[in-house]
């Protein structure tokens, strides 16, 4: 998961 | 197919191209009414001046932006938030980057073979300083034939719902659950080129290979930078597009 911590971040992210 | 009707598939259609239009960058009107701006042979000249690591980090920056529209796209798209975070994460590593390049090509004019690039349009030549001829001139190459298929909007948007919604991708958990996704998505497609007597787009459209290909192209050229220039891309490329690409 930390390998992909910036797409975990916009995933969980509510639409923008 | 969970999506079994002909409301819920004509549902599916709307919720794609919805969805791409809310996320697609830059709207169509604008990219052409943009078209005569052309780059000044100074300015192109200035582009060629600049040194291979700033190109590179310029490019890495505008191919960011586009990477986190098409995020924002996929999830937007019905049942994509529904899949566990491990496929969610897989189909956009492996297929952001390509629906990126299928993105391209309404940036693309096939007219003078220019694409826009940060507010003017420019041909291949523009980005000389890459040192990566070959891929650019593959990548205006691909735009050059998917342009020629004149797709609508609505084409666009449901086809790279499908370039992204890919059961085939290794080390997805829920194949099942992106197969079926992956069908609905293809009857959405299918129903609305019917509907608009365009079936014949299905047998024009590149084969899955090409849009892979140009992606391991991307990804070698990176290395090679990667190998001469550590320091450029540890310190200044996007977080984004270093956990997607290096």
């Amino acid at each position: 998961q930390e390998k992909h911590r910036i797409l975990h971040k916009l995933l969980q992210n509510g639409n923008s | 197919a969970p999506y079994a009707s002909l409301t819920e598939i004509e549902h599916l259609v709307q919720n794609v191209c919805k969805s791409y239009r809310e996320t697609c960058q830059l709207r169509l009107e604008e990219l052409l009414r943009q078209r005569a701006n052309l780059f000044s042979r100074e300015e192109v000249s200035s582009y060629q001046r600049k040194s291979e690591w700033e190109m590179w980090e310029r490019c890495a920056h505008r191919l960011t932006e586009a990477i986190q529209h098409v995020v924002e796209f996929a999830k937007r798209l019905s049942g994509f938030m529904e899949l566990c975070q491990n496929d969610q994460i897989i189909l956009l590593k492996a297929g952001a980057m390509e629906v990126v390049l299928v993105r391209m090509c309404r940036a693309y004019n096939a007219d003078n073979h220019t694409v826009f690039f940060e507010g003017k349009y420019g041909g291949v030549e523009l980005f000389r300083a890459l040192g990566c001829g070959e891929l650019i001139g593959s990548i205006f190459d691909f735009s050059h034939s998917l342009s020629a298929l004149r797709l609508s909007e609505d084409e666009i948007a449901l086809y790279t719902a499908l370039v992204l919604i890919n059961a085939n991708r290794p080390g997805l958990q829920e194949k099942r659950k992106v197969e079926q996704l992956q069908c609905s998505l293809e009857l959405a497609f299918h129903h609305h080129l019917c509907k608009t007597h365009r079936q014949g787009v299905l047998a024009q459209l590149p084969p899955k290979g090409r849009l892979r290909s140009l992606c391991s192209q991307h990804l070698e050229k990176l290395q090679v930078f990667q190998h001469l220039h550590p320091i450029v891309v540890q310190a200044a490329f996007p977080p984004l597009y270093k956990e997607l690409f290096s």
